[in-house]
């Protein structure tokens, strides 16, 4: 059975959609068979693998009980990567969904069938930047979470209000097996002092939770997605690319040893 | 009257908070009487003002009818700033909102009482990373919106997403006087290609809506939160307290020429 894993932070900006489209491509390049859900209506994740958004392809129509998520599977440029691609009309799910019957945990009804006939290592769900239905849904459905910290002072704020969310649904219920995947530190620049007190505090009050690998501010991984493409195919050699290989080997090994 | 504008974007992290404290911060420095209103549940304009969040302090009561938005205003360290923030019951406010009548036009209910009464120059609201209740509720009763945009491709594909959003308010009659103040460039890097490339095809399709004043990524604007000061008091020499100064100064030529 694959392992699942949403990348949420309601914080916006803080790296979600670059580190579930840079992490799918290079667990791909590791031979692992990959499966990338586009849960935002922003469809960053989409046009980050280069998928036109077109409408009736998101999760949207499953959500409303009206087809299955295997439906909507697409393939990526990118070898044993594939994607469920977001569109516009995910946008009005907030509210078409909230008027349903178990409307928290429509996608984990629709992801389970799934589950059970996929040959996927890894299934990762990108979040929009809200606590909205969207992200509940995935929270509701999912093995763990996996939240990008932009090492700015706001994200550190933050942090504490999706961690304890974390720990609700699993101790509520909601979802009895889920767990913080880890915390990744992004956008990191050596250069000032604020991303070193951030990086510090998190690891103070989160310790082990915390990635050892860190994600520098890299150019090259802002570029690569207007060109479509994740930074490990657009500039495989720069820092961007290698810090996101280095992600991918340390999440294997985390997800092995769980 | 005062003037209303609302920082709106549902791209995350593009610089809403930072350009609705720090333009307020300067157009109180320029003898200004400035109110800010946060409506982001993540409330980082109320930290960023060094205002403490404190439950039944925000808006959250208003919008559901059991107090008036006079009420919760409250002083902050600059003189002629006032703010009233936000807390953690704000995060209630999607779901309890959406269940009461004119559930989009809450907040304008309670805004035109104190519009009249008050002698405030501006007023601005801080608005969360979705187009959800409570974005919309800002859209609905406000003049005009100032949209914050990151020189980054991400944040350059969903543009067409507020503006268009902005237009059919407009043009349905939720909001008739509702029109697009301006589009501010934040986090501008001169260092990068993507920064110019991002501004120049904004400026193709939205020309004159662009403001001169750029505001460049600066190290100062992001440190100064953790103080609870805006930029133009944690380092008022620098770069970026300049630049949200060129921009007030801007922000009230504009205002006065419409
Ligand atoms: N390590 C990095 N170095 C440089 N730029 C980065 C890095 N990570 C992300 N970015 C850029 O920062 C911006 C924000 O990242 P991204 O869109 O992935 O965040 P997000 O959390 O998904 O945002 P949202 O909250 O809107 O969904 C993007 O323009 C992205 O290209
Ligand atoms: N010009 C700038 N230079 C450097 N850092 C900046 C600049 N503007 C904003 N930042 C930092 O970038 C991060 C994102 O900015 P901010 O939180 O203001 O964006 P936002 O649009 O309000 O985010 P959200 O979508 O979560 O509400 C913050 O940590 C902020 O300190
Ligand atoms: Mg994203
Ligand atoms: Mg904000």
């Amino acid at each position: 059975e694959p392992n699942v894993i949403a990348l949420a932070n309601q914080k916006g900006g803080v790296g979600k959609t670059t580190t579930a489209v840079n992490l799918a491509a290079s667990l791909a390049e590791r031979k692992q068979r990959v499966l990338l859900i586009d849960l935002d209506p922003q469809a960053n994740a989409t046009s980050g693998l280069g998928v036109a958004a077109v409408p009736g392809a998101s999760v949207y129509d499953v959500l409303l009980g009206n087809a299955r998520l295997v439906e909507k599977v697409q393939a990526t440029s990118m070898e044993r990567l594939f994607i469920i691609p977001s569109e516009v009309d995910l946008a009005g799910a907030e509210v078409d969904v909230a008027r349903q019957d178990r409307y928290l945990h429509r996608f984990k009804d629709a992801l389970d069938p799934l589950r059970a006939i996929s040959h996927y290592d890894y299934i990762l769900v990108d979040c929009p930047p809200s606590l909205g239905i969207l992200t509940m849904n995935a929270l509701a459905a999912v093995d763990g979470v996996m939240i990008p910290l932009q090492c700015e002072y706001y994200a550190l704020e933050g942090l504490s209000v999706i961690t304890q969310l974390v720990n609700r649904l699993r101790d509520s219920g909601a979802n009895p097996a889920l767990e913080i995947d880890g915390i990744v530190m992004t956008m990191f620049d050596g250069r000032t002092n604020l991303s070193q007190q951030v990086m510090d505090e998190v690891k103070t009050h989160f310790a082990d939770k915390v990635y050892e690998t860190i994600i520098p501010r890299n150019i090259r991984i802002s570029e690569a997605p207007s060109h479509g493409l994740p930074v490990v195919r657009y500039d495989g050699k720069s820092a961007g690319a290698e810090a996101y290989r280095h992600l991918a080997a340390e999440f294997v090994k985390r997800s092995k040893a769980r």
